[in-house]
């Protein structure tokens, strides 16, 4: 049965999509079945594996507000073993509309249930933000991953979200936990990065992956050519650190 | 009466929170009388002009939700002429608890009416969404500053960015428009920046302000020290750019 990682941080621009994206792609490429699911209402990871407007015609937002079977809005992409479920502008609606409807915190989690058997590893591209589509990626998953940027502001977040998770485990899903921190943007020229780095692995620990990915232009060219950096410059330092990523992270999973 | 400035992009970590706490100071050190006003749940732009937990008794949710008058929640900072209403945690709650609650979407710009004649500028910086707050704030604007970060990513949600402030312009506020795109944390050696750029100009021509803010470690350096980059570092790019577009927007605004 599939494992489900939600990517979280309500800070933006952290480097949650690029995580999802980078990560969902290292996996496919030692063989593991992946379906990632964009939940942000951007699609920028939709648009980061390359599809087109014309793939994206059963979105997330359909699965969501609209029950349509996980099945039908999944499309392969270029990356062996690698599937998604698109997003579309839609979903920004869905916030509100969830608002009051039934259970309205499971619905991923019960569109997800169709999923589980197909896949090694579902990964959740999450917006930034703690509202109902977050909540809905927190009750659906097994884990969390945190990407954080290494700057001052991306610190400030990071008490709320824990307590965002805590409570959510309490309430509604009680296996829920942070498997870890992924830093990101780290920029060895400067001396902030350490100084983030140094203070985040005071409060986190061992939660934070050995693994750093370095800020890195070929990473954030990437999505203009449609792919993932593992796809458009393999050597490079980011596509590197991301390989690396995944093998901590399965490493992580073979102790839950 | 004051002029009201949304600082507005649901992309995450584009430079919102940067752009309205140095464009507010920049426009109080040429003494115009400045209200900053956070309205994201994270606080940065609270914590950037050196806020303490403490200052933050009185806050923007207060203000929208419990309608505790403007006055109560305003403190004045360490820059002469700038006051801030601070942001809380609890604003993250605001967007599900705004639903039922009538005339949801005027709460903000019923609670400014009564500080519209103390001041020349209010700037509201959002939060990375288009949901219930930056609706309020759209709702309560006369313009919209929208900050651009030089990256693939940063313009894909563009159109519906402008789609959306349309959509507030025809339903309920019909002075408002995007007085302009500033373009953020450009780099002079990355290929990237300078395409983006030419996109955007070719999308929202004069619209884009001629200042271009340069990726610049004094910016992200400031916030730990609690002070916006121009008392931080006045003589460093980034400070530079953020007192030319002051005198931009400033040129643009006596045309309205
Ligand atoms: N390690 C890196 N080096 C250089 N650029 C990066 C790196 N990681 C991400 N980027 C770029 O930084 C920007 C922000 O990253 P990304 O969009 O993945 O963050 P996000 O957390 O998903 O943002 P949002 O909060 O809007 O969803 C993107 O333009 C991306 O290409
Ligand atoms: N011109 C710049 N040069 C270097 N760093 C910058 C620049 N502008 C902003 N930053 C840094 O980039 C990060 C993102 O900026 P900021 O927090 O202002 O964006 P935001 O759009 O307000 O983010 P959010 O979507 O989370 O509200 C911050 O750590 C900030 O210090
Ligand atoms: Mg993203
Ligand atoms: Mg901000």
């Amino acid at each position: 049965v599939a494992r489900v990682l939600a990517i979280v941080n309500q800070k933006g621009g952290v480097g949650k999509t690029t995580t999802a994206v980078n990560l969902a792609t290292a996996l496919a490429a030692v063989g593991k079945r992946v379906l990632l699911v964009d939940f942000d209402p951007q699609g920028n990871a939709s648009t980061g594996l390359g599809l087109t407007r014309q793939a994206r015609r059963v979105t997330s937002y359909d699965v969501l507000m609209e029950e349509r079977p996980i099945g039908e809005a999944t499309v392969e992409t270029a990356i062996p073993g690698l599937a998604i479920v698109p997003a579309s502008v839609d979903l920004s609606g869905a916030e509100i509309e969830l608002v009051d409807v039934p259970r309205r915190e499971f619905r991923l989690r019960n569109a997800l249930a169709g999923a589980l058997t197909l896949y090694d590893y579902v990964l959740i591209d999450c917006p930034p933000s703690l509202g109902l589509l977050t909540l809905n990626a927190l009750i659906a998953a097994h884990a969390v991953l945190v990407p954080l940027q290494c700057e001052f502001y991306a610190l400030e977040g990071l008490s709320h979200l824990v307590r965002t998770v805590d409570r959510v485990r309490r309430a509604f899903n009680p296996t829920l936990d942070i498997q870890g921190v992924v830093l990101t943007m780290f920029d060895r020229r400067n001396n902030l990065s350490d100084l983030v780095a140094a203070d985040v692995r005071v409060h986190f620990g061992a939660k934070v992956y050995n693994t750093v990915i370095p800020r890195n232009v070929r990473i954030s060219e990437a999505p203009s050519h449609g792919k993932p950096v593992l796809l458009y410059d393999v050597r490079c330092p980011g596509a590197q650190a991301y390989i690396h990523l995944a093998s901590e992270v399965l490493r992580r999973e073979q102790g839950s």
